[in-house]
């Protein structure tokens, strides 16, 4: 772990005497090197370790007869800082119904979100899902069966439908019809460097003036992470991030590299395939994760 | 960004967060940083350096046996086995190797074997229409090493070329999940005596690390014959793929361009360490 690399590093430099900034900066380097593994972006990891050194070369950490201790409690206060912090719940809209988006790349979790989400928010509200993937094969339908499976509303486009702002429109005149008052729309994959089709969103956006726009991303994602949300975040304004396949091995660090860049905070993960699966973020956890 | 003459500080400083950035990986990286050093001198220009660097990398990947080959046919049908994790395309990449084979001659067989998510079944019969090829599946929620001992049985009476086996994704630390991949594995190998095995792993080319913790856990489990690095269409440069390569001996085989049905080729290491580079 970091803490027993830390531990054995001060170890070794304090059997030399008295520790020195050089030693701390040293130091450093494995909690650099632990970032990095962690999946957490190298611009990140880069101001994080300089705002850690300005505070870990303090008199406090070199007098200290536990500098590893110093060190590592110096380092979960400043990842804290930067990934805690924004609204971690679900906003609603005052007046019904509250309407979320669903955004990402390609095989991230969306329409397992949205069922999750839709299943999270049954107690006291009557969701309906909107199945708004007119390219990926039975995208609709895989909606239509979950949401089934997890007894909440569904609404699908009509054969060949690929006007995303009707469908939108349809459903949400479905929606008035049968009173359902929270309205949760599965978009397509895409890429965030596919210009026509982070349009198609950005429309998609004016057309239903959601209370949230959610961007769903894989735990795994690896450096891209950053480059990733800020380009949808251009397009369409997220309020929330959604990681999923939280139940994996990854160490997670899209999530601190997402909110330290653009600041939207990460309020749920996905932690299993089944629609119960979704869990509110624990930033705490997650910066002990992130660390190995 | 390396203009500039003569190599400083700031030259090793840029390459690593390149390479870093091209999720190399921090061990992988400063193991290649130091490999550079070492064939490089002062008088090296910055250009000279990038250039042995390409060298390097392209010789490593070529290293690896298996490189950018397609899938291999020799005597008896031909089974690939797709591994992989949630989401990372291989139900996509079955469609799109379906069509590529079927457009070079081979008689292909698609075997839905990923009975347990919501609509991969329908998803994959979308595909095999598409692709003109025919799909074995079962009722939702079946065995999945049925549907695969049906599809072998199919592929004899049918004299078919080629067997593709789409199997459901799962994340490798779930042992259970894991042991059921090894099943089906098992049941390709005991029925299919004679005939040309491969298995791939398919990898999202946006993933960190864990990609490669993916390569280790699921070689552990099948007999991987290479990878596959799908979403290649992203910005994402699959840095992971040297580890892969270097550790672990994986070679990568095809790369995934696109959503659509011809969107796959063979991997090219030229192509690869370029866009790294940039
Ligand atoms: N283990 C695990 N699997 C998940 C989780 N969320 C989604 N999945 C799985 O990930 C895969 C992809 O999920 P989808 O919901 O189809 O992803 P998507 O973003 O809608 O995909 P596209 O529409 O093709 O872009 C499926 O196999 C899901 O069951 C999670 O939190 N944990
Ligand atoms: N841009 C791009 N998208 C891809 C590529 N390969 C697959 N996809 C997309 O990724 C998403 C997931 O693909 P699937 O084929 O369903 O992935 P899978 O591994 O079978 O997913 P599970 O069965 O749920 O584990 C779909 O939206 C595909 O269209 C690729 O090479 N490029
Ligand atoms: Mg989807
Ligand atoms: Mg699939």
């Amino acid at each position: 772990s970091l803490r027993e690399r830390l531990e054995g590093v001060f170890k070794g430099l304090r059997n030399r005497g008295k520790l020195t900034e050089v030693d701390i900066s040293d130091a450093l380097r494995d909690v650099r090197r632990a970032l990095l593994e962690g999946d957490v972006n190298f611009r990140v990891v880069k101001d994080l370790v300089e705002k850690i050194r300005v505070r870990a070369v303090g008199k406090d950490v070199l007098d200290s007869i536990t500098p590893a201790q110093q060190v590592i409690a110096i380092v979960y206060e400043e990842m804290s800082a930067l990934m805690g912090g924004g609204r971690q719940t679900l906003s609603f809209s005052p007046r019904p119904p509250s309407k979320y988006i669903l955004v990402g790349l390609q095989g991230s979790g969306k329409t397992t979100t949205c069922v999750k989400l839709a299943k999270k928010l049954s107690d006291g509200h009557k969701p309906l899902v909107i199945a708004c993937d007119y390219r990926r094969p039975a995208a609709a339908e895989q909606l239509r069966i979950l949401s089934s499976q997890a007894g909440v509303g569904f609404f699908g486009p009509a054969e060949g439908e690929k006007d995303v702002q009707l469908i939108a429109r349809m459903a949400m005149d479905h929606a008035a019809q049968r009173l359902f008052d929270v309205l949760i729309f599965d978009t397509a994959g895409r890429l965030d460097i596919d210009e026509g089709l982070m349009e198609e969103l950005a429309n998609l956006g004016k057309t239903v003036e959601p209370v949230e726009t959610l961007l769903v991303v894989d735990s795994m994602t690896g450096q891209e992470a950053v480059n990733v949300a800020s380009a949808f975040n251009e397009r369409i304004p997220l309020t929330g991030i959604i990681l999923t396949k939280i139940d994996g091995d990854s160490r997670g660090g899209a999530a601190l590299s997402i909110k330290a860049a653009t600041g939207v905070p990460v309020k749920f993960a996905g932690v299993g395939e089944r629609v119960v699966d979704l869990e509110v973020f624990d930033a705490e956890r997650m910066s002990q994760r992130i660390l190995g | 960004l390396f203009a500039r003459g003569a190599r400083d500080d700031t030259f090793w400083e840029s390459l690593e967060e390149i390479l870093i950035s091209g999720d190399v990986g921090s061990r992988q990286t400063e193991e290649i940083i130091l490999s550079l050093r070492e064939r490089t001198s002062s008088d090296t220009s910055d250009s000279e350096a990038l250039g042995t660097l390409s060298s390097i990398l392209c010789e490593r990947l070529r290293a690896v046996e298996g490189t950018g080959m397609p899938v291999r046919f020799s005597t008896g049908p031909t089974v690939v086995m797709l591994n992989g994790v949630n989401g990372s395309g291989k139900t996509t990449t079955a469609a799109k190797l379906a069509w590529i084979l079927g457009n070079e001659g081979k008689k292909v067989l698609i075997a839905a074997a990923d009975t347990f998510r919501a609509g991969a079944v329908e998803q994959l019969n979308v595909w095999g229409s598409r692709a003109g090829v025919r799909v074995i599946f079962h009722t939702h929620g079946g065995d999945p090493g049925a549907v695969v001992f049906d599809a072998i049985r199919a592929v004899e009476a049918g004299n078919f070329d080629c067997l593709i086996v789409d199997t459901a994704g799962r994340l490798h630390n779930k042992t259970n999940l894991m042991e059921e991949l090894s099943k089906i594995s098992r049941i390709i190998d005991r029925n299919c005596q004679g005939w040309t095995l491969e298995s791939f792993l398919v990898v999202d080319a946006v993933s960190g690390q864990n990609g490669l913790k993916q390569a280790e856990v699921f070689g552990g489990t099948v007999p991987l014959t290479g990878l596959i690095i799908t979403k290649y269409d992203h910005a994402a440069k699959g840095g992971i793929i040297l580890s892969a390569g270097n550790e672990l001996g994986l070679p990568v085989r095809y790369v995934g361009i696109g959503e659509n049905m011809d969107d796959l080729k063979l991997f090219e290491p030229e192509e690869f360490v370029n866009a790294l580079l940039g």
